[in-house]
């Protein structure tokens, strides 16, 4: 099972419709200071079921939504599609490629889909149980958090270690 | 649990021996807790020197312990993709050729995405994605190829 | 205190907007406490973007921004020596770039200690200091001439 | 006013007798990582009369001593004298060089110099008072400190502008 693909669109900076496609093995991201790429690990992380806004340094929900440039108009919809190799039949679906969607409208709808089709949030994250893409799992390290291994509290440690075994 | 405990303080010794070519560490149960919310403390040396508190180590030593801590949970229990942030931000030289060989080695089971800003990192990469901000304010992503993603060290 | 809160804030708009070539930026005092207990917000505008919310920023972002902080202060009330201990480290080239500039300018007032990673920002320097460990755990320096020192860059 | 010269003995990695002659300018410190730069920036703090150990990252007063190698067993004093150029006499002596040390002893006992007599913690504080190298001021910004400025609470903002002011 692998991350395929990415398209965003209205997701913090990226305002105009953005597909990544990314391959297995190393796939390196670069660029300058604010060009966006935490923003991209932010976007993996909203569309996987991330609940708390503060852990994509937002302070509301709408922050998250494209808000606009000297020249840009805010945007009303960011949206996150994550597509997934799943030949390997890590997920517990049928499917051999699996679409997870999150939509977020300034109005503070939301929609989540799987396959096209539309789900709830728990859906998402109770897909992605038992994978080590949850919340307190090590997949996802964001800018300036590995320290919290060592810095942060003991019993962290110990959930980190939980949601391992 | 503690069946776990066992197997990550193993895992952990290991990565950490092999990430910093020598010393010691280990993962313990706080002793002063009750057994359910006890939490795991991490004792270590590293090579040549004594054992300290963490708090005396070095911000590139705490970098590489806490990947080293990581990697031991991935090699025991993989994930299918790793998204790793600019961890490799307080690692020298030396460390960071460290880190990458890990990475390499953990490539054939783990999908690995680094955004990173050193060029020893980007090297080791297979597949390199630009990001930019040709209009001020909105982002743009374009493949490059590995041979000119050297210049894009930025 | 509010006489200095008034040359802070210019200072600091000034240095803001020299460091990211554009921009907006000020020190305001918060609304809702006693003035005397009242903290300092900053509030910012980057080249082009709309004035977001602090947390929003990148990191590199929010490092150069302390980074004009710090200099806004030095530059109003300079230190004898000002020591530094890798606070570039996530910045890109080109914000390394305008870093340096920004310590050139004002290396004939204040004297700087700087401890660094950056290639960039050690060809800055007038002097360069070596801290090795030829004894394991044991530390010692040793002055290094600008032209081995871009080797040096561990 | 600058910075002249350092000499550290028994503190932390620097258990050799170390002298680091410092320049005006743009001084640089380089090297590989754990090899001790910034215990060196600790050392400067910790004469200049850092009261707390925890901004030295040490947990009881003595982890500022040199506690051994594999091959070299642990020292007993820690030591570190710091020699100020008072050429334009920013320091309010008559001296045109002042040396300021600071020496513990594992028994706990402690030692503050200022040019070889002997005087009082307060006293070392007191001198640079009004010369911004303070406690809360921003003359030494340490490792993984920057982000405090931003990240911090608006109150210590505050702070650091009384200070300057
Ligand atoms: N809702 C939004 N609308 C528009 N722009 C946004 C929004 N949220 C964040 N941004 C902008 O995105 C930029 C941050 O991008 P990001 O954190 O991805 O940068 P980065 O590439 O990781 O940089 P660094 O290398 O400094 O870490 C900031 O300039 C911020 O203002
Ligand atoms: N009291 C002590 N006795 C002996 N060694 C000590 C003592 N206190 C700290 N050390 C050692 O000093 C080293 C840390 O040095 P320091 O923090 O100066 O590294 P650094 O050069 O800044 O590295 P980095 O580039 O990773 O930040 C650690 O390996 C630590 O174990
Ligand atoms: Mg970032
Ligand atoms: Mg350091």
């Amino acid at each position: 099972m692998y991350l395929k693909r990415l398209d965003i669109k209205g997701f913090k900076s990226f305002a105009n419709e953005t597909e990544i496609i990314l391959e297995p093995g190393i796939n390196i991201i670069v660029g300058p200071n604010g060009c966006g790429k935490s923003n991209i690990a932010d976007a993996v992380r909203w569309v996987l079921g991330e609940g708390n806004v503060r852990q994509l340094r937002g302070q509301k929900n709408e922050d998250i939504i494209f808000n606009g440039t000297d020249k840009q108009k805010p945007q009303g919809m960011a949206m996150v599609d994550m597509t997934i190799d799943n030949s390997d039949h890590m997920l517990p679906v049928e499917y051999g490629e699996i679409t997870v969607g999150r939509k977020l409208f300034r109005s503070g709808e939301s929609e989540y889909l799987l396959n096209k089709s539309r789900v709830r949030m728990k859906d998402i994250v109770n897909l992605f149980t038992g994978t080590g893409l949850g919340k307190r799992g090590y997949s996802i390290i964001g800018q300036g958090e590995l320290e919290q291994v060592l810095n942060g509290q003991a019993f962290d440690r110990r959930l980190i270690l939980e949601e391992a075994s | 649990f503690s069946q776990f405990m066992l197997l990550a303080n193993e895992s952990f010794k290991r990565t950490f021996t092999e990430i910093f070519g020598g010393g010691e560490a280990s993962l313990v149960l706080e002793e002063d807790s009750h057994y359910l919310s006890a939490g795991v403390d991490i004792v270590l040396k590293m090579p040549g020197k004594r054992s300290q508190p963490l708090n005396l180590l070095s911000g590139g030593e705490k970098a590489l312990t806490c990947i080293a801590f990581i990697f031991a949970l991935l090699r025991l229990r993989p994930v299918p993709f790793c998204l790793l942030d600019e961890i490799d931000a307080a690692l020298d030289e030396t460390n960071l050729m460290r880190f990458t060989q890990f990475l390499k080695n953990m490539a054939d089971e783990i999908q690995f995405i680094v955004i990173t800003h050193r060029q020893t990192t980007i090297e080791a990469g297979s597949n390199i994605y630009g990001v930019t901000m040709p209009q001020q304010g909105i982002s743009s992503v374009l493949s490059i190829n590995v041979s000119d993603s050297i210049s894009m060290a930025i």
